[in-house]
């Protein structure tokens, strides 16, 4: 499946916001 | 222009303004067609993309000052940015030897606005959900970068956090968020920290504390709890 697209910016904005870093 | 139409422009091996307009014009098309457009560009494209990008880093070392040389390696930056946007492109990019080694490259202080771009897409690669810890291979580019130039491997990042740039500076303090967070163990992160501040990280962050900047008070505030939290565990 390489129909998903938009990844680089959704991990992007995740790291701008900092969402990306939250523990699990 | 179709996806077959770059391919046979850039294998004609064009120069200078002729190659930037071509960059620019493919930037847009990837960001701008479907998948299956990115699909037909494929790996062929990608291989010719990164080879104009190696060819680039490598006359710049030779001749600093080439300008129009400095915008075609970002354009490229750019367009690997579109191309990775998709499963497709991103996988693609992941399997190829020389994405990330090509990427850390870019990690050019002397072009700050191609460096901002540059972190920012090695950051992205390190929190990737993959089988493989992308954060390790990205760190092992780094490092063999640095052991070839014979300089400190984090030198790069903490001379981007030295320049005016703010963009820059919340970049890199990304991109070391991004390794450090990835580790897994404790010691890791503990020895990345302490290597940063012995290089001067320390002193630097005091001076880019007092700057007003959203982005990079995120940046700062994920380190310094994450650098808490590890303090309280070990």
């Amino acid at each position: 499946d390489g129909d998903e697209t938009g990844i680089m910016d959704g991990l992007l904005e995740a790291l701008q916001s900092g969402a990306a870093f939250k523990r699990k | 222009k179709s996806a077959v139409m770059y391919i046979q422009e850039l294998r004609t091996e064009p120069r200078d303004t002729q190659l930037l307009s071509c960059l620019e014009s493919l930037r847009i098309s990837l960001n701008n067609n479907p998948v299956s457009w990115v699909q037909t560009f494929g790996q062929e494209g990608l291989i010719l993309l990164l080879n104009f990008l190696k060819k680039l880093q490598d006359e710049k070392e030779e001749n600093p000052n080439s300008g129009v040389g400095v915008k075609c390696q970002h354009e490229i930056i750019r367009c690997l940015k579109a191309f990775m946007n998709n499963k497709y492109g991103l996988k693609a990019m992941l399997a190829s030897a020389d994405g990330i080694p090509l990427l850390v490259r870019a990690i050019n202080p002397s072009i700050p606005h191609m460096m901002v771009d540059a972190v920012k897409l090695l950051s992205a690669i390190c929190i990737l959900e993959h089988p493989e810890n992308l954060h390790e291979r990205v760190l092992e580019s780094i490092t063999a970068l640095a052991e070839e130039r014979d300089i400190e491997r984090f030198q790069p990042l903490l001379s981007g956090l030295h320049k005016p740039n703010i963009a820059l500076k919340g970049g890199c303090m990304q991109l070391i968020n991004a390794v450090i967070s990835r580790g897994e163990e404790l010691d890791f992160r503990i020895h990345i920290r302490s290597e940063l501040m012995r290089l001067g990280l320390r002193e630097l962050l005091a001076e880019v504390r007092n700057i007003e900047n959203e982005e990079l008070r995120v940046q700062l505030q994920v380190f310094d709890e994450q650098a808490e939290e590890d303090s309280e565990d070990l």
